[in-house]
């Protein structure tokens, strides 16, 4: 066991009921049409959430540039690079992505390849 | 991670799963990852029909195109947890990047690949279990039908083990999925399966539903300071839901 206070505990233990399906209605509901060009698909969702594709992406900057000052010039072009070999219509949506959002088409590949880079 | 697929008594599924994300990459799950958590639906115009009209549901993070999760209505549901190999995304990124491997899927659009082409359970298996890929995963996946849930240990070039729902043995109502193997003990420090599993035995194949399910992954230490959502999903009558986690005061961190 973990050492107190962490100890696993089951709320169900307690007569606790924690589920409100009300909660759900916090997560926002989109579409995306498979029919419509994979340039333009999440045109929506992108230029709403722009700001915080970037903030979440500069953490990852202010990680690795105080280690690495010149990393950043690299990450764009390797995974610029990624990008151009991707298949459609993955490559094109995220071409799509980058051009709404302003960001580096190598970032917003990075973000895409997160969870092939985090097995790392 | 952690990953469930329940049957109640009388056949019904309920496939559900924890994300846990971000360690040690300094995100601020409050204004960086919560926020972009968004439901999607994704539309097609049908072939056959000509109608246009909903195919599959996922969750997102704003601005990621493949799916972690996800639920085709009246066929099947999807979600992936993360798995650790000595030969992990990195080897399959590098044989993608020369060319020894140009058919190799990305995990999450091997996901998004099964929801649009399949409509069936037993297909979305297969494909799952077959296909070239660039990293380890577990995908488990629910079906419709009484008995259709299973763990699917992904590695690159195929499927090292699956297990299953097994109506018929009273202790297999349900499976269990954090991110390690099934036949192999869990690291004491990440131990979500062990607190899992006693919550489960604590609900009861009978309280099988959101409410209980939920209620397991709500609890220490299957919840945990990484965890940024629930999603709860019922094939049958095509229920998607995402619900925002936290766990406040003292939590293990992952």
């Amino acid at each position: 066991d973990l050492p107190a206070p962490y100890t696993d505990h089951c709320i169900l233990n307690d007569g606790v009921n924690k589920y409100d399906p009300m909660n759900q209605f916090d997560v926002p509901w989109f579409e995306v049409d498979l029919d419509a060009d994979p340039y333009h698909r999440w045109d929506e969702i992108s230029g709403i959430y722009a700001d915080n594709i970037n903030g979440l992406l500069g953490v990852i900057k202010d990680l690795i540039l105080p280690i690495f000052p010149d990393a950043l010039p690299f990450i764009d072009t390797l995974f610029a690079d990624i990008g151009e070999k991707l298949p459609n219509p993955y490559r094109e949506e995220i071409h799509g992505i980058a051009d709404v959002t302003g960001i580096p088409i190598g970032q917003i590949v990075m973000y895409n390849v997160f969870y092939e880079i985090f097995t790392v | 991670c952690t990953s469930i697929i329940a049957q109640d008594p009388n056949g019904h599924l309920v496939h559900a799963r924890n994300l846990d994300f971000g360690l040690f990459l300094g995100w601020d799950h409050e204004n960086h990852l919560r926020k972009m958590v968004i439901n999607i639906n994704w539309i097609r115009t049908d072939p056959l029909t000509g109608k246009k009209g909903l195919l599959f549901k996922s969750n997102n993070f704003a601005g990621y195109i493949g799916i972690y999760n996800g639920l085709r209505p009246k066929a099947f549901s999807i979600t992936a947890n993360e798995r650790f190999m000595a030969e992990g995304g990195y080897v399959g990124m590098l044989s993608y990047l020369f060319g020894e491997d140009p058919n190799g899927r990305w995990m999450s659009w091997l996901t998004r690949e099964t929801l649009i082409n399949f409509d069936n359970y037993a297909d979305a298996k297969k494909h799952l279990s077959e296909t070239p890929m660039l990293s380890p995963v577990y995908y488990i996946l629910g079906g419709v039908n009484p008995g259709e849930g299973c763990i699917i240990h992904r590695s690159l070039n195929g499927t090292d083990l699956t297990t299953s729902l097994n109506p018929s043995d009273p202790e297999s109502w349900y499976v269990l999925e954090t991110n390690y193997d099934q036949n192999v003990e869990v690291l004491f420090v990440d131990d979500r399966r062990t607190p899992g599993n006693k919550c489960m035995q604590k609900l009861g194949q009978q309280n099988v539903n959101f409410a209980g399910i939920y209620n397991v992954l709500s609890s220490r230490t299957t919840l945990n300071k990484l965890t940024t959502y629930t999603v709860m999903m019922s094939v049958e009558d095509s229920k998607f839901e995402t619900h925002l986690q936290r766990c406040d005061g003292l939590c293990w961190p992952f």
